[in-house]
C-alpha cells in the first residue's frame, strides 16, 4: 500500500509500472527522457520527467510520501546509487533497485538498498537449468537447497506408474501431484499411471535434482 | 548434448555460458569485443573474437557443429536477428534468443528463434508480485492459467489450522504441502497447524490467488 514509484522507466522499470498500475495500484513513474515518460503516462496514475540524481526534483515530484521505491536504472551506476541514496534521503521505507553485476549488487546494498535484482543473471541461471535438462520447464528455490520442480514427462514416459520414477531412492524426493492440462492429479499411489506432456510437481533437493536428471 | 554456443557475451550471455560450463558442458563463447571475451575464456572450452552478422566467421568458428546456439545481443536488433538467421543457415538445431521488446520478440520468432527470453519483462513481472504480496516469495506458471506458489506464513498466522484458510471456498485452489525448514509436512488434514515461516506451497488458478490475497 501507499504507493510505488518507479526511477528509470526502461524495459524492467517500465514492466513493474505497468504490472502494479494494472492490478490497481497507484504508480508514479519518473524518467528523464521525456519519451520514456510519455509512453507509460497513460497507465500510470503520475509520470513525471526529472533527474533521479536531483533530490530537490525527487522531493517536488512527491516521492516522500511514498512507501516503496523501484529503481530501474541499470547502465549508470552513479544514478542509480544516487537515486537510491536520494529516496532514503526523503524517507522512503523500502527501496528496491536494479543492477547488472555483482559489485553494483554490493554496493547497493551497503548504501541502503532493502533488495538489489539482477534480471539477466537470474534468468541466464534458469535458461542454463532448463537447456541442459529440457524436461525441467520451470522450478522454484525454497532454500534450505530445496525446490518445487515442474518436470515434464517425456514420451518414452506415457504409461509408466509412479513407483518407475524410484522416488525413494533418492534422500528426500517426493512427487506433490500433477497436473494434466486443466486437471490435478494427486501422487499419492505408486500405482498412479503417468501420461506425456503430465506436469509433475516434485519436490527435493538441488543433489536429487541433478541424479534424477541424470537417471532419467 | 553436442555442446553450447554463446554468441554475445554480456551479463545474461556470460551467465549462461558460465552456468553451462561450471556444469561440465562443452561451452563456446563468441563476442566481438575482447575484453568480453578475455573475461570468461578460462571458464569455457572455447572463446572467440568474431561479428556474429558475419557467417563466415561463424562458420569458421565451428558454430554449425553445435546443436544449441544462444544469441545473448539485446540492444542492436540487426545483429540479434543476423546471428540467428546465421545458426539456422549453419544448421543449428536449438536456438534461443535474448530479446527487451514484444517487436523483437514477434520477429525472432518469425525468423527461426525456437525461444525466446525477455529477462527485464520476466523479472519485471515477478518483482511487481511480489511487491503486491510479500508473503508470495515465488511461484511458477503451469500454463492454463494455473500456477504453484510459494507463500510464506506471516506471524498472525502462527497457530492457525489449515482449514482457516478456507481453501475449499475457492474454485481450484489446494494446497499441497509445506516447507518448514528442511522438514516437509504433508497438508493432507485439514486440522494441520501452522506455524510462522512455514513456506506452504499452493497450487490454484490466478483469479483464486488474487482473491486468496485480498482476502488474507
Ligand atoms: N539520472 C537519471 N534520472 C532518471 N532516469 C534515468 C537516469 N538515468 C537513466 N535513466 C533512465 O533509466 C532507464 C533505464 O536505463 P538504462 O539504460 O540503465 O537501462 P537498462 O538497465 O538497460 O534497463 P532495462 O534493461 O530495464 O531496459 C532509461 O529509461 C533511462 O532514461
Ligand atoms: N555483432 C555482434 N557480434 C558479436 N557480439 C556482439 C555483437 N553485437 C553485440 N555483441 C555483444 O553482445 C553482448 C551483449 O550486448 P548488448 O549490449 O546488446 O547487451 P545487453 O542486451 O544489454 O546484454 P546484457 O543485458 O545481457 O548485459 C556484448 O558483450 C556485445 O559485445
Amino acid at each position: 500500500g501507499e504507493g510505488f514509484v518507479i526511477i528509470g522507466l526502461g524495459t524492467f522499470g517500465t514492466t513493474v509500472a505497468t504490472e502494479l498500475a494494472r492490478a490497481g495500484e497507484h504508480v508514479l513513474g519518473i524518467d528523464r527522457h521525456e519519451r520514456h515518460v510519455a509512453r507509460v503516462a497513460d497507465e500510470l496514475s503520475e509520470a513525471i520527467i526529472a533527474d533521479a540524481r536531483d533530490e530537490d526534483a525527487l522531493r517536488e515530484a512527491g516521492v516522500g510520501a511514498y512507501a516503496t521505491v523501484i529503481v530501474g536504472i541499470g547502465e549508470d551506476l552513479e544514478a542509480s546509487l544516487l537515486a537510491t541514496m536520494n529516496a532514503r534521503l526523503l524517507g522512503v521505507k523500502r527501496v528496491w533497485v536494479k543492477a547488472k553485476t555483482r559489485t553494483h549488487h554490493r554496493i547497493l546494498l551497503k548504501i541502503g538498498a532493502d533488495r538489489v535484482i539482477l534480471p539477466e543473471q537470474e534468468i541466464g541461471r534458469h535458461a542454463a537449468q532448463v537447456l541442459r535438462n529440457p524436461q525441467v520447464r520451470d522450478y522454484v528455490s525454497l532454500g534450505n537447497g530445496f525446490h518445487v520442480v515442474e518436470y515434464v514427462a517425456s514420451e518414452d514416459m506415457d504409461g509408466w506408474t509412479l513407483d518407475r520414477l524410484k522416488l525413494d531412492d533418492y534422500q528426500d524426493l517426493r512427487a506433490l501431484g500433477l497436473m494434466r492440462g486443466t486437471e490435478f492429479v494427486p501422487c499419492t499411489s505408486p500405482e498412479t499411471e503417468l501420461k506425456a506432456e503430465d506436469k509433475l510437481l516434485l519436490l527435493g533437493r538441488r543433489e536429487d535434482f541433478r541424479r534424477f536428471g541424470d537417471v532419467l
